[in-house]
């Protein structure tokens, strides 16, 4: 079914 | 020396309620241009970043940058102490603060309350500040709405963008449904339906993370929805003189 990444895997520590 | 006055407490006590189910402890970052935060939900799916500009409170200062690490839930029990009338200001006194000092201030009574600092040790994100394919402006009251109504039907709402609009549609167990929602260019701005459409959208996200930033409404009666295909989506709460309020999605992906 539909799933769901982490939004830290679309932006990258600053 | 840190001081920081809003004339308008009630906004602050606004921004802590659109946020305290999201994040549980953040730090608030302080510099000669403002107030900012930035913090992912417990599960790391949504992002929560509010700025707030110096130049919007009656009266700031900020010699040195500051970090200061608090708990929600601590800071909402102060902030219960405040009226929604009161001017409220933050203060700090030392280089390395350990507590953050409040003064509500109303008519007829002044409070003052220090609330502990925390230590935390939290990622920041860069957040690239990229032009999205799709943006819309919608009534923030009639985006809490769908989201509701649609929510009943299924965890997960679709929206898709065209130049036509905004579609939000849901399929569940017990059936299936669509929401287009109009275009238009009436006089009243908190009415206003905007799309800007380069590429269109589509997109899956988890319905009940939207119900959780719909808390935010209360801040501007517009919402901005920011998309690109299979990136985070933004929506924005533009905090009228002072900043805004940003919280990313990530969507849902189909295996």
């Amino acid at each position: 079914g539909p799933n769901q990444r982490t939004i830290n895997s679309y932006f990258s520590p600053k | 020396m840190f001081e920081a006055k809003f004339e308008d407490g009630g906004l602050f006590k606004k921004i802590v309620e659109a946020i305290k189910e999201l994040v549980k402890n953040v730090n608030l970052e302080a510099n000669g241009t403002g107030i900012s935060l930035q913090a992912m939900d417990t599960s790391h799916v949504a992002l929560v970043a509010l700025q707030l500009n110096e130049k919007g409170f009656k009266k700031y200062r900020c010699e040195k940058s500051l970090t200061m690490g608090l708990s929600i839930e601590n800071l909402q029990k102060i902030l219960k102490c405040s009226g929604n009338d009161d001017q409220i200001t933050l203060r700090t006194q030392d280089e390395e603060p350990t507590t953050l000092s409040f003064t509500f201030e109303s008519k007829n009574r002044i409070s003052e309350f220090q609330l502990n600092l925390m230590s935390l040790d939290q990622e920041q994100l860069g957040v690239p500040d990229t032009e999205y394919s799709s943006v819309v402006r919608m009534p923030s009251n009639e985006f809490t709405k769908i989201c509701r109504e649609l929510g009943n039907i299924n965890e997960a709402i679709g929206i898709e963008t065209s130049k036509e609009g905004i579609k939000f549609y849901v399929k569940g167990d017990i059936g299936e449904g669509q929401v287009s929602v109009k275009i238009n260019d009436t006089e009243k701005p908190e009415e206003r339906v905007e799309c800007e459409v380069d590429e269109p959208v589509n997109l899956s996200f988890a319905v009940r993370y939207f119900n959780l930033f719909n808390k935010a409404s209360a801040l501007s009666s517009q919402v901005i929805l920011s998309m690109s295909q299979d990136q985070p989506l933004v929506i924005e709460y533009i905090i009228e003189e002072m900043g805004s309020l940003k919280l990313y999605l990530a969507p849902k992906i189909n295996d």
